[in-house]
């Protein structure tokens, strides 16, 4: 059970030595380049604060597709439906990660309101930095999480329709152009992880044209009246980090992906 | 025309011993003697050892695997070797320097996933496939 250091020398006939800085860096550069790293990545170091909801969700995924790896080794794939519907954070219930060779949760955005102060209709819009999805894999799924809690008094019983669109063009003289992507309806009491299927917006991901995502929220009640978004209970950037909203795509990489020579 | 029936002759033993202990040609020029048959071996790759904990979150390593061990004749039915490498190690029996044994590979791979933080703090869970060997054999 020697690291892959040590192994590497003895299967090599090389005598048992320490491998210098500069080998040792060798090494770990072309394991990195076998993982895909094409170098390693410094993330500014997680504070210390309460794990954010993206990793927290990342982590029951992983645990579940290493759960099926460990069983069936690759042959495993199993067929995962896009969520939508309430569902709490950890991996919905009965969902796997679908083929997938990469999943991404996209955590930066930019978050602007329509809320109360302003003229209806109300809405929330999340800006998100598309940069880190893998340009090479073709997305299979895509799904936009939010955190409802309970709504203001004022809405207790009624019910509630959160609308979620793709912000396909900005106009300066006349309102965005946008494409519906999912409906939920749901009680003003409800509380819980909202999930949203966004793959549909993902058609145009591909290559460099669009390297980042508006997604707007509008919520109305049953007779159509606009809600604002924070009065009916949907937390943003401004809420605790464990129910920030987050995005993940799932991708998969083509079938045989050109290895260059090193 | 049958031939008439030939008298039994007292019978020669004519079994052939076991093919590795035959004089002559089939004498493995390299004693084969002590070398472990061809089978999977366990490789242990750690994250840790690596240090690379500050952005991999799981897992701290994992089991890799790799084959080692002879591919001599005769190739046994549990070494699921192919029916190129049993015809190959017959012709290797018979001419050694020119044709060498079948080697030892993996038969059957499978894949390990990742977890890592990328330079923005998104988290990524990337499936590499081929990493961990399942079974090996002889090719």
């Amino acid at each position: 059970s020697g690291s892959v250091l040590r192994r590497r020398l003895h299967s090599a006939g090389v005598p048992q030595r320490r491998l210098s800085g500069g080998e040792r860096r060798d090494v770990q550069r072309e394991i990195l380049a076998v993982l895909g790293l094409p170098g390693r990545p410094r993330p500014r170091a997680p504070s210390r604060a309460p794990a954010a909801a993206a990793p927290l969700f990342m982590l029951d995924l992983y645990h579940a597709v290493a759960g099926e790896e460990e069983e069936e080794g690759e042959e495993a794939a199993v067929s995962r439906p896009v969520l939508t519907g309430l569902s709490t954070q950890s991996p919905p219930p009965g969902s796997v990660v679908s083929r997938a060779d990469t999943v991404v949760s996209l955590v930066n955005m930019v978050e602007q309101d329509r809320d109360l102060f302003s003229p209806k209709p109300y809405w929330k819009e999340l800006r998100f930095d598309l940069t880190q999805v893998p340009a090479g894999e073709a997305v299979t799924a895509a799904e936009f999480r939010i955190y409802k809690n309970r709504a203001a008094p004022g809405y207790a019983n009624s019910s509630l329709q959160i609308s979620i669109y793709e912000v396909e063009a900005q106009n300066s003289n006349r309102e965005s152009d946008l494409l519906l992507l999912d409906v939920q309806d749901l009680r003003a009491g409800t509380e819980g992880w909202l999930v949203f299927d966004v793959t549909a917006a993902s058609n145009h991901w591909s290559g460099d044209q669009k390297r980042s995502l508006g997604l707007r929220l509008y919520v109305e009640t049953d007779d159509g009246h606009s809600v604002d978004p924070g009065s009916a209970g949907l937390l943003g950037r401004r809420g605790p980090r464990s129910k920030q909203p987050f995005m993940v795509t799932f991708s998969r990489a083509s079938p045989s992906p050109g290895r260059v020579t090193r | 025309a049958a031939r008439p029936p030939r008298r039994r002759q007292h019978k020669k033993s004519n079994e052939l011993p076991h093919p590795n202990k035959l004089p002559g040609i089939f004498d493995d020029v390299h004693a084969t003697e002590g070398r472990q048959v061809c089978r999977r071996h366990e490789l242990y790759v750690s994250f840790q050892d690596l240090g690379w904990l500050d952005w991999v979150i799981a897992p701290q390593g994992y089991s890799a695997y790799y084959c080692e061990g002879e591919c001599a004749f005769p190739l046994d039915s549990c070494m699921n070797a192919t029916n190129h490498a049993i015809l190959q190690s017959l012709v290797h029996l018979m001419k050694p320097e020119a044709v060498p044994k079948a080697c030892c590979a993996p038969t059957k791979l499978s894949a390990t996933s990742v977890l890592y933080y990328d330079s923005n703090n998104n988290v990524i869970l990337k499936k590499h496939r081929n990493m961990v060997v399942k079974s090996c054999g002889c090719h």
